[in-house]
Order: C-alpha cells, then structure tokens, then sequence
C-alpha cells in the first residue's frame, strides 16, 4: 500500500521531472534532416547543455536536496549528469514518436563521429530500457534515485544522501508491486539498469575524447 | 555560450539559478 505520504513525494517527483524537459526549439532542431559533422557536432553539444540545465532544475524540487552541503549537492549533479541524461534520452527511444522522429534520431547519433564501440551499448540500453516500458512515475522516480546515489566521489555525508534515497527506492518497489503484478522481478530489473547505467557512465568521458578528436 | 562551459560550471550556475549569464 502506497501512503498519503508516499504518494505526496511521487507526485511532486513526477510534476517536476515533467515541467522540466528540453525546450522545443532545442529538440525541433535535431529533426531537420539537413547538417554537416559540424553543425551536428554543434547541436549534440547545445543538446546536452540544456539536459544538464533541465536536469538541475529537476534535481533542485526533489525533497530535502537543496538542504544538503553545497558541494555534496554539485558532487552528486556531476556525477550522475551523464546517466540521468541516458535515461532522458532512453525515454525518447521508447516512446511511441511520430513516424520517422526516432530513425532521423538514430541516424544523427550514428553519423555524429562517435565510435561504433561506444555506439553499441548506448543503443543497446535503450533497447533494453525500452522493453522495460516503464510509466513516467517509474522513470521520474528511477532518475531521483540515481542522483541521490551515495557512494558517488567526493560526496562528504553519505547519511545524508541515503535518507533522501531510500523514501525514493521504497515507493518505487512499492510501485512496481501494484503496477507489475504479473512480475516480481520487475523493481530488481529496474535497478539492473542503473549498473548498465553506470558502465555506460564510466566510458562516457573516453567516449567523448574519442568523438572531439574525430 | 554556455556550449564553451564545462560539466561543472553548468551545475553550479543552474544551481544559482542564474543560467542567462
């Protein structure tokens, strides 16, 4: 049973994960067809700015994160940026888009001068996340709690960060019991994406170097 | 533009709320 309580911090986690999304003239500009390596460079880059940007706008309305030392705060953001900013794109992989939005996304992203190495398990984790067919509170709820993960570098109080993620990591087991009755192992296969999530994080800075130098 | 910041400066300026700087 989800408490009054409980159901008060889902929705305020859900309202602000939606009010928070890239603005439409940014994510317009990577359905024209037209680009060069250049250009295409450009926009990935203008892209991922303003997913950090929404991501912190985010970050700020989850309960108690503001409360927490400063520096805990910008340790957490930076190292989660990269794998809240994979399950924001994951989502648009999963969703039903209109006809042709997702191959002209595909193609961008394949043709953007990263290696096919690092390509592979990207696409791969949206394939798998997308067979999840999580609802929004799920994938709300899944992208607080990886940000409020502890054992992150240079977070100084552990506790602290813990006492904000475990009320997020109970609704969400909670959630999935009532949402996924068929399925027991549902919240355990949710989790099982944030280790995913996590190796895709960690090639992510050599992934990067790869692509500026191409 | 903030294209030109790194992953760091991006936080801390959207924390402060002042991302039109």
């Amino acid at each position: 049973e989800i408490t009054k309580e409980q159901q008060a911090l889902m929705k305020l986690i859900v309202d602000a994960y939606n009010r928070h999304q890239i603005p439409q003239d940014v994510a317009k500009k990577l359905l024209q067809e037209q680009y060069s390596a250049e250009e295409n460079f450009l926009l990935l880059t203008e892209m991922a700015t303003s997913q950090v940007q929404v991501l912190v706008e985010f970050t700020k309305n989850i309960p108690g994160f503001l409360a927490l030392d400063h520096e805990d705060q910008i340790a957490l953001l930076k190292s989660s940026a990269v794998e809240a900013m994979f399950l924001r794109s994951a989502q648009v992989f999963s969703k039903k888009m209109p006809s042709g939005h997702t191959e002209v996304l595909e193609e961008r992203i394949r043709k953007s001068g990263i290696s096919e190495e690092f390509i592979t398990p990207m696409f791969n984790f949206y394939k798998s996340i997308g067979e999840l067919q999580m609802t929004q509170e799920e994938q709300a709820l899944l992208t607080a709690i990886t940000i409020l993960t502890p054992d992150r570098p240079y977070v100084k109080d552990h506790q602290a960060v813990e006492k904000l993620q475990e009320p997020m990591l109970d609704v969400l087991r909670k959630l999935c019991v009532l949402q996924h009755p068929q399925e027991p192992q549902y919240f355990a296969r949710l989790l099982g994406r944030l280790t995913e999530l996590r190796t895709l994080n960690h090639y992510h800075s050599e992934m990067l170097s790869s692509w500026r130098m191409n | 533009p903030a294209s030109n910041l790194g992953l760091e400066d991006i936080i801390r300026k959207a924390l402060m709320g002042n991302l039109e700087e």
